[in-house]
């Protein structure tokens, strides 16, 4: 048994949570916030077997991956009307995990 | 020395962390929310002798194993004077434990 | 690889931040409660290289240490014009820190 913790980008946590509780995966979700930007993210834990790290690390990496996207910012107020909002490029995603081995475990 | 993690029902954490107090362990309490059905839920962690693991497992299944309990569902409005709630058989509890090896533990 | 966790004041905490990535270690910060007294304090982990676990340790020790420190209580309202508040000697601080193994570790 191992503990699988992924700290992800609030932008793909939903996504991932989804993916894993699909893949028949129990999993527990904590709101954390990163040391250097002090910005929100999330930790994901999951206590699984070891057969199953390398599927579950597998999906962090599908739905959290760093990747460039293209975003439309949201710009509120009158300029919006005047301006578009052009598309940007955008670095998101990113995860990072840590397996922990797991002495003992039990559903009581 | 064990990292004792406890993810339980708000329902049953102050009864447990009480319990855990009086008992003469030191616990930590992080608000945590369920992969699955998305309702909170509390992530208590206790890093404790190897020897107290026993005890503190024990005082988890007391305080936080699966059982069905009456309860009166809460019916607010008109309605609760006419038709007082009935009580109802539900299933509370349930208590996920792992149990990870400590390398080094201390206090500053 | 081992993922230090640090269990300590909120009065500490944002210096303790600062420090540890000033020194180019990398950190999530976790809202925490305290079992006993139920109040707020936080909870730092940080997966770095073994032959870094004591470099942190001295960075927590040097940030957290249990000292005392002479505060001028807050007292507000008209009073404070008459009687200015005190200083008092107060014992702060403290930080409970455990080091856990990690079996993997990756940036996805
Ligand atoms: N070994 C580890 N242990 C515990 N938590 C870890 C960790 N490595 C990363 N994290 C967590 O993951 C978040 C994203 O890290 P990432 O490396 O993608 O992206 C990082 C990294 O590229 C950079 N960074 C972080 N710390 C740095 C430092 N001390 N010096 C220079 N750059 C740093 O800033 C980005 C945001 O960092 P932030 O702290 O806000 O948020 C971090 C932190 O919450
Ligand atoms: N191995 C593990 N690693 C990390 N955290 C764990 C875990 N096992 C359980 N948990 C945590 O404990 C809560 C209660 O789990 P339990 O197994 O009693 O009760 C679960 C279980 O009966 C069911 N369930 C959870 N995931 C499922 C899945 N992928 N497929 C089918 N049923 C699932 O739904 C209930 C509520 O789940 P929810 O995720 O909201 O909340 C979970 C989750 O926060
Ligand atoms: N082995 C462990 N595992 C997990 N978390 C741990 C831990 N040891 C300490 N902590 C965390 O660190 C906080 C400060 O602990 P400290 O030992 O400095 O200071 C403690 C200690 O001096 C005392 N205390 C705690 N539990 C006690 C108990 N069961 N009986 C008597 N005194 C207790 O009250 C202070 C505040 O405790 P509180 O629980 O509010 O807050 C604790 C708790 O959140």
């Amino acid at each position: 048994m191992k503990l699988v913790a992924a700290i992800v980008q609030e932008y793909d946590a939903n996504k991932l949570v989804r993916a894993v509780v699909q893949a028949g995966f129990r999993a527990t979700i904590i709101g954390s916030t990163g040391g250097f930007l002090r910005t929100g993210n999330t930790t994901l834990i999951s206590a699984i077997e070891d057969a199953d790290v390398g599927a579950l690390l597998a999906l962090i990496a599908a739905n959290c991956r760093e990747r460039t996207e293209m975003l439309r910012p949201e710009i509120v107020g009158d300029y919006a009307d005047w301006y578009p909002p052009q598309e940007v490029e955008v670095i998101v995603g990113g995860a990072t995990v840590f397996v922990v081995p797991v002495a003992h475990f039990e559903r009581i």
